[in-house]
């Protein structure tokens, strides 16, 4: 464990939470991208499987946990409790051009061809853009409300921070995952246009609209 | 390369 991970997963951890409390709080889930955030429960479920085979360490399972029922929490709320609020008409992004690539890249280039693996493999993949659902919703209802703002902004930092950590690993364990890099490379970048509104606009006071 | 059997990050 490092300091990039583990600022890393609080980071990740309060975009969770944040999301959560922000739908609890104000019963609304309006302008939250429902298709995100099953995609979220998915690449959770899909990588946390090994919560029954392997123990790495109570805060590794812990936090897995944690994860798990917040993500389903999160999406009962959105299309159980809180459907009345959800904004379907501006959440349209084809996940299936998402879910199709991801599936087929997992079982071609993974680092064994055996069930876990590609399962890992495949989370690790979607969860580098299961966030395109969402921005996809953002950049069509022009705004975004500045509480969820803050959540995008900590799920986008978490990854960054995971850059870090995994440069950390490589020079002082000689650890490196080709895989987890590319597909964390990819997740960062498809943040930094609304890291540059967030840092401009949000910071400043200022509503996060579109066009900039 | 990541050590197989299990990935002991988040």
């Amino acid at each position: 464990m490092n300091i990039f991970r583990l600022t890393g997963d609080l980071s990740h951890l309060a975009a969770i939470i944040i999301l959560l409390l922000k739908i609890w709080k104000t019963r609304s889930c309006a302008g939250i991208s429902g298709k995100s955030q099953i995609l979220f429960a998915l690449v959770f479920t899909t990588r946390y499987l090994d919560l029954f085979s392997s123990f790495i360490s109570l805060y590794n399972t812990v936090m897995k946990v944690i994860y798990i029922m917040c993500a389903y929490a999160t999406v009962y709320l959105i299309y159980g409790k809180f459907k009345a609020t959800y904004d379907g008409n501006h959440d349209t992004f084809r996940v299936e051009f998402l879910l199709i690539p991801v599936v087929l890249l997992a079982v071609l280039i993974n680092h064994a061809f055996a069930p876990m693996e590609i399962l890992w493999t495949f989370s690790i993949y979607l969860e580098s853009v299961a966030i395109l659902p969402q921005l996809f919703m953002i950049s069509k209802t022009g705004e975004a409300e500045t509480i969820t703002t803050h959540y995008l902004f900590f799920l986008g930092l978490y990854r960054t921070l995971y850059l870090f950590n995994w440069i950390w690993r490589f020079y002082f364990e000689g650890f490196f995952d080709l895989i987890a890099v590319v597909a964390g490379l990819v997740q960062t970048i498809l943040y930094c246009d609304f890291f540059y509104l967030y840092i401009t606009k949000v910071l400043k006071g200022k509503k996060l609209s579109l066009p900039a | 390369s990541a050590e197989l059997g299990h990935h002991d990050e988040l």
